[in-house]
């Protein structure tokens, strides 16, 4: 369902040039947990970007469920993702003039969902936060905005889910009920699911593991 | 070094009330690592910011290194912390228009400390981020905004740490080198290192380990 092929990426500022990818390539399958491992700098958050087409890569390709989004344009791109993608961000970029419920409730008016108040506050259930509707960002712990943003990500029942770091600020049993609900995504609803972690936990329910170090693959091992 | 005793924390928003912290008391002695455990919404980050000086408890008193500073005027209070406490914050609070080091570079401004780039050099080298010096937060990867993070919270040596989440961000090696630094700095320099965290890789170093939950605390586990 995601295949990525000699992805590339330079970011430039000014005068100077980071290569933060070089040639990365990546598959992962319909109802397959992957994992994206590696130090903190290597790359992770740049190949996800890249996979969600947030960011267009220097070189390569990134097909996702038959589509090479490289190739579409801007809005043909987003219409896609809106469509088919869930995304969770490392800084779980929440709108912050909105409450819990109205960060979740705004994927589903933008995906054409109705009912869009009744499923916002079943997936904060889902999360552990229903009795956190009505606050906004800023009167949320940090586990809770992480939690906020994983509902967000699943609003519309997207066919990929790309979750960066989910679990990162959470604790053990928090955590462990994230990971059972990303798992039973992929296990019982077929989606597909790529994770970027530092969690050790999250290898029980993994398939496999892509590595990354200095922008480049180094392990791709086979678990299951 | 750190005395809280009954601590009560209401937050009220518009007509709503939430009472986070209900009578807590802790004590953290000089060259002691002390964690700070417990679900997501427990009220961690609250009593940090209250142990901190930066948010004013509903009910109760915080003594630092002798000092009560729930008693002290604004300015005091900001020019004690400015003297004692390196605080890491959940979310890093990086000034976004500065680059790495001078993030890093401010506080011993601040401080009064002579060569403050050298020494902001020297500890960006020390949580590995040397190569980073001229990035601006936004071109940082998660992991390296919190050792930028950290790096800044021990600028000019303070006397008291309290790190919100420190290693949330990072993979193990990272995190490893991070929880060797604050071990080191309670050990052979006799700092007071308090540190919040859901990493069970901490409870290594840990002399000690208040869990929160609801607001209250139910466990004081002596390990060492
Ligand atoms: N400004 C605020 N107004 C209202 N409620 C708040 C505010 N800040 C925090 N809270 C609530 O207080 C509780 C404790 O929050 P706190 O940030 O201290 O939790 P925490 O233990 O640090 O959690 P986490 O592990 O997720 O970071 C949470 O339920 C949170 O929703
Ligand atoms: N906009 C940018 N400009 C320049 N360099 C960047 C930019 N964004 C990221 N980088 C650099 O690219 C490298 C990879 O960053 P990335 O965010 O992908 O790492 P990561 O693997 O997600 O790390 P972490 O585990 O710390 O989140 C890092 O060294 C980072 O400093
Ligand atoms: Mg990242
Ligand atoms: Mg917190």
């Amino acid at each position: 369902a995601i295949v990525a092929s000699h992805i590339n990426l330079v970011y430039r500022n000014g005068g100077e040039e980071f290569n933060a990818l070089q040639d990365v390539s990546l598959t992962v399958k319909s109802g397959e947990v992957h994992l994206l491992m590696g130090p903190s700098g290597s790359g992770k958050t740049t190949l996800l970007s890249i996979l969600a087409g947030l960011l267009t890569p220097t070189r390569g390709q990134v097909n996702l469920l038959g589509e090479e989004i490289t190739q579409l344009s801007r809005s043909r791109l987003a219409a896609f993702r809106l469509k088919h993608l869930g995304f969770v961000f490392q800084g779980f970029n929440l709108f912050p003039a909105l409450t819990a419920c109205e960060n979740v409730e705004v994927a589903f008016h933008l995906k054409g969902v109705p009912q869009a108040r009744k499923h916002a506050i079943e997936l904060l259930d889902q999360v552990g936060l229903a009795d956190r509707c009505n606050h906004r960002p800023q009167d949320l712990s940090g586990g809770q905005k992480q939690r906020v943003a994983i509902a967000r990500a699943l609003a519309g029942n997207p066919q990929i889910i790309m979750a960066d770091e989910p679990t990162a600020a959470l604790d053990s049993q928090n955590g462990h009920a994230i990971i059972t609900l990303l798992r039973n995504l992929a296990k019982t609803s077929g989606r597909t699911v790529l994770i970027v972690t530092h969690d050790p936990r999250i290898l029980d329910v993994a398939d496999r593991v892509t590595d990354l170090e200095d922008g480049k693959v180094v392990t791709k091992a086979k678990l299951g």
